[in-house]
């Protein structure tokens, strides 16, 4: 799954996410992806999430949605990660996710559970994408 | 922060070519707004087929088919648009970009997202790939193991279907780890 928001140069967000779900799903079966505050979430006012990992579970949690109204209340956007991703932990302990979390001034945080979860970002004059590796929580 | 125009996005490796993507075409101009640059980077990675979890010709269903599915999102206006289950259709963010622009609603699935897309003029066709084909003929030849099918008979931790419910415990819930998303 790619989860993806961007900041333009007035300060504008967009997110997006695409996934062919997951691997001999039941045929109808839908994940986290296209479902607004799982899959993905902006508001351009706080900032964006994107996400990916165990849809069947994670649809559950609105972890995107949770993350911004994190940043809305003053979290960081790494903290703002930490827990979206330990309140999904606290009810499946074994679920793997990953989400990453960008402010409207583009910091940004990642979090991960069930495996080490990675993400790129690109920004301003820098000359090549960073994949950062996040530990498991 | 390192300043913008700014991308990011889940997961390295083969994702990145969708980063540099959204970012250079913010950069170029090619992508005049943050909605353009991110339908540019997951577009990308659906050509790509990123890690195989992305795009056509991955992750097959029970019955071999790969459907997409995708979500856009503008941070300004609140303006979504979605498909889920989409079918024979390739540019899944594509479509969910039509579903915003031109619907009042904000997700469709199915076959009827497929004649969405196609009144759009995307185009209808087999998403399959040799590749998914292989893996789902694995799947089946492996006794349809990992299986994402709970209380029935016969048990699908074992055994292929076709499958009839059985009593169902409700006390506990049931949690795979056969793939994911």
């Amino acid at each position: 799954t790619i989860s993806m928001i961007a900041i333009d140069a007035s300060g504008a967000m967009a997110a997006a996410t695409s996934t062919n779900g997951a691997s001999h799903k039941v045929p109808g079966r839908v994940g986290d992806g296209p479902i607004v505050g799982s899959g993905s979430y902006v508001d351009g006012e706080v900032g964006g999430c994107g996400a990916t990992g165990d849809g069947d579970i994670m649809m559950r949690f609105l972890p995107c949605y949770q993350a911004v109204e994190s940043l809305r209340r003053g979290l960081t956007p790494q903290e703002a990660a930490d827990d979206a991703v330990a309140r999904m932990v606290r009810k499946f302990p074994t679920i793997s996710s990953g989400i990453v979390v960008v402010d409207n001034q583009g910091r940004h945080g990642g979090a991960g559970s069930g495996w080490t979860f990675t993400y790129a970002y690109r920004g301003g004059v820098m000359n090549e994408t960073v994949v950062v590796s996040v530990p498991p929580i | 922060s390192s300043g913008l125009p700014f991308v990011i996005n889940t997961w390295g490796g083969p994702f990145t070519a969708a980063t540099d993507a959204a970012y250079l075409a913010l950069v170029n101009g090619t992508a005049a707004t943050a909605l353009d640059a991110v339908e540019v980077g997951c577009t990308t990675c659906e050509a790509n087929q990123c890690d195989g979890s992305v795009g056509y010709g991955g992750s097959p269903d029970e019955s071999c088919e790969t459907t997409l599915d995708a979500l856009i999102m503008d941070g300004a206006t609140f303006a979504a648009g979605a498909v889920a289950n989409l079918r024979r259709v390739r540019s899944a963010v594509g479509v969910a970009r039509a579903v915003m622009e031109h619907t009042a609603h904000t997700l469709l699935a199915g076959d009827q997202a497929t004649a969405f897309a196609v009144q759009n003029g995307f185009v209808e066709e087999d998403i399959s790939t040799p590749d998914s084909r292989a893996a789902c003929a694995e799947w089946r030849a492996a006794a349809c193991q990992p299986n994402y099918r709970v209380a029935v008979s016969p048990d699908a931790s074992v055994s292929c279907g076709p499958y009839t419910p059985l009593q169902v415990d409700n006390t506990t819930s049931a949690q795979t780890q056969a793939s994911h998303d």
